[in-house]
């Protein structure tokens, strides 16, 4: 399976890429939140997207059990769903709002910023 | 949709033409036609955002923090943050009563309310912005001395020495406020801090008119209004939710429920 999709992406065949870290520009004030937030009006977040099929790369960092389940999921799809591909490694942003006593705060918020994606 | 937010020149600006997809009921043009279309809440939006003005010293501190964080330097690390990942700003709420008689105590008021039991006390620190004096001649130049104390007590909490002749320039003074919050409750449990600064002239106990220092409060911008800085650090990670569980909470208390209703609404869809 896995040499077939491989031989039918060469030929233009549009399938799903593998998991790996894709744009996600997030906008405060598109989200409505501009009334809270001062700065940073907008960011890029990131997000994962992707197959997790078999063979995982090891750039990927998979756990023991995503590389069982993938592999679980390469030998018949319909009993076993392939791994997740989700934000293994994130980071913190700065943020200045203004709280429920309007009061301007600094805070560092940890986990905003996608930094790498594998399979879990 | 007046923005209260400060841009940032170093924001990231990369895949601008990325968009979080809405679709119909929860499309930003949506939500704008409801605020637009419900005057009440345009104005309740507007009087919430007009009423706060970061000080400098807040907008700095986000700048230097975001900076070291996208050279992937975490900015609890600089000395200035006491290792804190919050700094939160209060406006001092004080006022001074007495126009034209000597002022020899200022009494600072802040509501500290909104200080989470949750979270660490790091360190604290008075910011009072002091004018240059507008009349010299009345103040003699040499060395004074202000003195920052409890309201309720004597005991000294910190102390500057100001040189008159030499700090002409209007700045700054920062006083360390720490004391305030050590061996003492946590601030939250009691919603005001008061501290009362007074001055001297040189290192006698002579007290002086706190003006001819430049610490009259009268006619001053909100950006000139002292603030006490708090540094915390979260004891678990946060998140987001929490702020706007906060949002919701206050503002349910502040607006009416003649017209909370339609309001209510249009933050359920947004949320």
């Amino acid at each position: 399976t896995a040499l077939s999709n491989r031989h039918g992406k060469r030929h233009g065949k549009k399938s799903k890429s593998r998991c790996s870290k894709k744009a996600l520009h997030v906008n405060f004030k598109e989200l409505g939140w501009d009334d809270w937030i001062i700065a940073p009006l907008d960011y890029e977040a990131y997000h994962c997207e992707g197959l997790c099929d078999f063979p995982l790369r090891s750039h990927l960092e998979p756990t023991n059990h995503a590389i069982i389940q993938t592999l679980m999921n390469s030998m018949d799809p319909n009993s076993t769903p392939p791994s997740c591909c989700v934000p293994t490694k994130l980071s913190p942003i700065s943020i200045l709002y203004i709280d429920s006593g309007n009061n301007v705060v600094y805070k560092q918020y940890e986990d905003m910023v996608v930094e790498q994606c594998g399979c879990r | 949709f007046q923005s209260a937010a400060l841009i940032s020149s170093s924001a990231p600006r990369r895949n601008r033409g990325t968009r979080i997809p809405y679709d119909g009921p929860r499309s930003p043009k949506f939500l704008k036609e409801i605020f637009a279309s419900s005057p009440s809440l345009s104005r309740h939006r507007d009087e919430f955002k007009d009423a706060v003005v970061p000080h400098d010293y807040m907008i700095s501190i986000y700048r230097t923090y975001s900076a070291a964080e996208k050279l992937g330097i975490n900015a609890s690390f600089f000395r200035s943050s006491k290792s804190a990942n919050t700094i939160t700003s209060f406006v001092d709420r004080g006022k001074d009563d007495l126009l034209h008689s000597p002022l020899r105590r200022q009494k600072y008021l802040f509501d500290v309310s909104t200080l989470s039991d949750k979270e660490e006390l790091v360190g604290a620190e008075l910011r009072i912005f002091r004018k240059a004096p507008g009349d010299f001649q009345a103040s003699q130049p040499g060395l004074y001395g202000i003195h920052l104390l409890p309201c309720r007590s004597e005991r000294l909490l910190d102390s500057r020495t100001i040189d008159l002749q030499e700090s002409r320039k209007p700045g700054w003074e920062v006083l360390d406020v720490w004391g305030m919050f050590k061996n003492r409750h946590h601030p939250s449990q009691e919603n005001q801090l008061c501290v009362q600064l007074r001055g001297t002239i040189g290192k006698s106990e002579t007290e002086i008119d706190l003006k001819q220092l430049g610490f009259d409060r009268n006619g001053r911008s909100q950006q000139e209004k002292a603030i006490l800085v708090v540094y915390t650090r979260s004891r678990k990670r946060e998140n987001l939710f929490n702020e706007m569980k906060e949002k919701i909470k206050s503002r349910g208390s502040r607006w009416s429920e003649e017209e909370s209703g339609l309001q209510f609404k249009a933050r359920r869809r947004r949320r």
